[in-house]
């Protein structure tokens, strides 16, 4: 699992 | 996109017409807190400065702009057009009091040192807490319009619909971002009060009294 980044949520 | 996202991005969306709807049609923003809006709006702008350079759908782009371009009419409703039926008295809540502590968590705890990103955390915690000055408000006046109830429910619905995109997302896709997903509980828990009296009271038609 990595930790992205919720960017393409609003 | 997953159902979770797209029902939580439309309860956003709803919240938000709600709110401009009753706002034209009663030509009046009582009972609503300016300083919520103003809060909302700086959540949105410092969030979606991506909008030119990060160019996701077309979805996700038209979403950004309308969540910006409406955050900011309904200041110019509230503060020009309207101004006259804003409840100054009743929305005293010290905004202050989380720019402060929000700002420096965003700058203590995020993904990343960089302008951008920095905004985006102060963005995400902002939000979760952006509500205080409009609950505060409504506890202040002990009751709030039924369509603000619904404003409000429909508000705080879309982020308890987010936690259900998040857990969808670690089990399918391995995806988690711990700093939206501790904030958005923290908001949703936030609504719990407001959710329990909407549930008990305004579903059956009762208007939305806080107890004294």
């Amino acid at each position: 699992l990595v930790e992205q980044k919720s960017k393409d949520e609003l | 996109m997953n159902v979770f996202r797209l029902a939580g991005d439309l309860s956003h969306l709803l919240a938000i017409i709600i709110l401009l709807l009753k706002i034209w049609k009663t030509r009046s923003c009582a009972g609503i807190s300016g300083r919520s809006q103003i809060l909302f709006a700086l959540v949105y702008t410092t969030r979606y400065l991506d909008l030119f350079t990060n160019f996701i759908s077309l979805y996700n782009s038209v979403m950004k702009v309308f969540f910006i371009s409406t955050s900011c009419a309904t200041i110019y409703l509230m503060y020009v057009k309207f101004k006259a039926t804003y409840d100054h008295n009743h929305d005293t809540f010290r905004i202050g009091f989380l720019l402060i502590p929000v700002t420096i968590l965003g700058l203590l705890i995020n993904h990343d040192f960089t302008p951008l990103e920095v905004l985006w955390t102060f963005s995400i915690y902002l939000e979760s807490v952006a509500i205080l000055p409009q609950l505060f408000m409504v506890s202040k006046t002990g009751d709030a319009e039924t369509i603000t109830s619904h404003y409000l429910f429909c508000l705080g619905l879309y982020r308890a619909l987010y936690i259900f995109n998040w857990i969808y997302r670690y089990y399918f896709e391995g995806f988690y971002d711990l700093i939206a997903i501790v904030a958005g509980v923290v908001q949703t828990v936030l609504y719990c009060d407001f959710f329990y009296l909407y549930v008990t009271r305004v579903i059956k038609g009762k208007a939305l009294k806080l107890p004294a």
